[in-house]
């Protein structure tokens, strides 16, 4: 649907703001490594559909090494406070509309690393 | 900035681009006219032209609005979540969302032109698709065109130097142009397009 000016917009369109698929990931907050919460693993899918993860097979609910690196991956592109944990600012980013483009292709970033060694080059 | 891996980019013989519609769509010419303010932004620091054409079996650039699953592996997630997505070049494929509510704002410049809404702004999203298709990654530059999430309700449609600076990596600058560091007025320019 196309609205063709800011007054066309029926106020519904406000009061369901924060629906959204990954909303429930706001659930999350404060999950850390070694636990097992019940929504960890469409987390995990997100994470596999952006490029932060990469290993093939089943997502489990599992906080594991695996889910804590792609936290750490996606923390640092998105210029966040690099913890490793579902922290409320990872999150609040996690739950943003996006362009379905990976941000990691075949899991290599240079959304900030390529920054990084640009500047060291000049 | 960032790129594809193997940098992939239109070849040189390949400076007049040309897109087309998905005809089922049936778009509205003001849809239309907000690709072609678009793909002017990319025009205007690049050597790149943008012209429509009417048939998608010539055309470069394909765009259209599909909902849910539609043939490339990547299915759409209904309202908000992921709202579209291009393909590298030099394949051609822009595909956006056909269940989120579009707003076509008419060339305001405003950052914020909402409170918090299911509303996304086109062109916002038309010109950061447009940057993959050219060949761009996405950027941590929150500023950036190429930052990979906007918030309903948001509206970013200039380029920004981290943009500009990627995509003359891969291109050069405009010839005609002052390379993009300050930008002319758009009404003043000649590239391509159906506006």
């Amino acid at each position: 649907k196309f609205y063709t000016n800011v007054s066309s917009i029926p106020p519904l369109q406000f009061l369901n703001a924060t629906q959204n698929a990954w909303e429930t990931f706001s659930k999350l907050a404060g999950c850390h490594i070694g636990e097992n919460i019940n929504g960890l693993s469409k987390l995990k899918q997100y994470f596999r559909r952006f490029g932060y993860i990469t290993t093939t097979g089943n997502c489990t609910d599992d906080f594991d090494d695996v889910l804590q690196s792609a936290i750490n991956t996606y923390q640092k592109n998105f210029n966040l406070k690099v913890t490793g944990k579902l922290d409320s600012s990872t999150l609040r980013q996690i739950v943003k509309p996006r362009c379905g483009n990976p941000d990691l292709i075949d899991g290599v970033s240079e959304m900030n690393g390529g920054k990084i060694l640009r500047t060291t080059e000049k | 900035y960032s790129f594809f891996p193997g940098k992939p980019r239109w070849p040189k013989r390949k400076r007049d681009l040309t897109y087309a519609f998905a005809p089922q769509n049936n778009l509205t010419d003001e849809v239309k006219r907000v690709f072609s303010r678009a793909f002017t932004r990319w025009a205007e620091v690049t050597p790149l032209n943008f012209t429509r054409s009417e048939s998608i079996l010539r055309a470069d650039i394909v765009i259209g609005f599909f909902s849910g699953e539609h043939g490339d592996g990547e299915p759409f997630d209904g309202a908000m979540g992921t709202l579209a997505h291009a393909s590298s070049p030099p394949t051609g494929m822009l595909h956006l969302d056909g269940d989120e509510d579009w707003l076509i704002s008419n060339g305001e410049i405003s950052r914020r032109i909402l409170p918090v809404t299911t509303v996304v702004d086109l062109e916002s999203v038309a010109v950061h698709e447009i940057g993959h298709l050219l060949g761009l990654g996405h950027s941590s530059v929150e500023d950036a065109i190429m930052f990979p999430a906007i918030s309903g309700g948001d509206r970013k449609v200039e380029l920004a130097k981290d943009d500009i600076e990627g995509i003359q990596h891969l291109y050069g600058g405009n010839p005609n142009g002052d390379g993009g560091g300050s930008k002319p007025s758009r009404e003043s320019q000649s590239t391509g397009g159906d506006s």
